[in-house]
């Protein structure tokens, strides 16, 4: 473990309880995709079935058992208990266009053909997109609540700190796992505009608003 | 190297 991965791992955490947080609040997941929400407990399914069988530490058993758990309740409280707010008519990417590719990218590409590793990979491939409905859907409103934009913020930073991560990773322990990093970069390179923008705007107390 | 067997990060 190094500061890296652990402060992404906190980002990461924290874009989750910030997530949950404003859907019981607001008791609304207005302009919230709720396709990017399945893609994410589809990704820490795929990628944590080793949770019963695998022990590498308490810290990684606990934080994967509340990646899990956090992402039904949110899929849970947004298309059961708030279904009512939640805005269908935008969230409409074609999320088959992502699981397929990634499926079939996982069975070509993989360190080792076994299902579990191949789930794995797949989840590492999905991850790296899953967010795409969520901005598809920012963009498609033009704007987002601030309280979106920094769930946003801390969930592109977590992947954008293990970054610098794998550069510790391999300079310190001449460790590193290619399929993770070439992934990690495209997930980070997609919320590029996102951040400029949250940057620019969101930090100056405006509202994160798309140029139409 | 050694490819890591099993994976340790989140």
């Amino acid at each position: 473990m190094n500061i890296f991965r652990l402060v992404g791992d906190l980002s990461h955490l924290l874009a989750i309880i910030i997530l949950l947080l404003k859907i019981w609040k607001t008791r609304s997941c207005a302009g919230i995709s709720g396709k990017s929400q399945i893609l994410f407990a589809v990704v820490y399914t795929t990628r944590y079935l080793d949770l019963l069988t695998t022990y590498v530490s308490a810290y990684n058993t606990v934080m994967k058992f509340v990646f899990i758990v956090a992402s039904y309740a949110t899929v849970y409280l947004m298309y059961v208990k708030f279904r009512a707010t939640y805005d269908h008519n935008h969230d409409t990417f074609r999320i088959e266009f992502l699981l397929v590719p990634c499926f079939i990218l996982s069975l070509l590409i993989n360190h080792e053909f076994t299902v579990l590793e191949v789930m794995w990979t797949f989840s590492i491939y999905l991850e790296s997109v899953a967010i795409l409905p969520q901005l598809f859907l920012v963009s498609k409103t033009g704007e987002a609540e601030s309280i979106t934009s920094h769930y946003l913020f801390a969930l592109g930073s977590y992947r954008a700190l293990y970054l610098l991560n794998w550069v510790y990773r391999y300079m310190a322990e001449d460790h590193y796992e290619l399929i993770a990093i070439v992934s990690g970069v495209v997930q980070t390179v997609l919320y590029c505009d996102f951040f400029y923008l949250y940057i620019t705007k969101v930090l100056k107390g405006k509202k994160l608003q798309l140029p139409a | 190297h050694p490819e890591p067997d099993t994976h340790d990060e989140l």
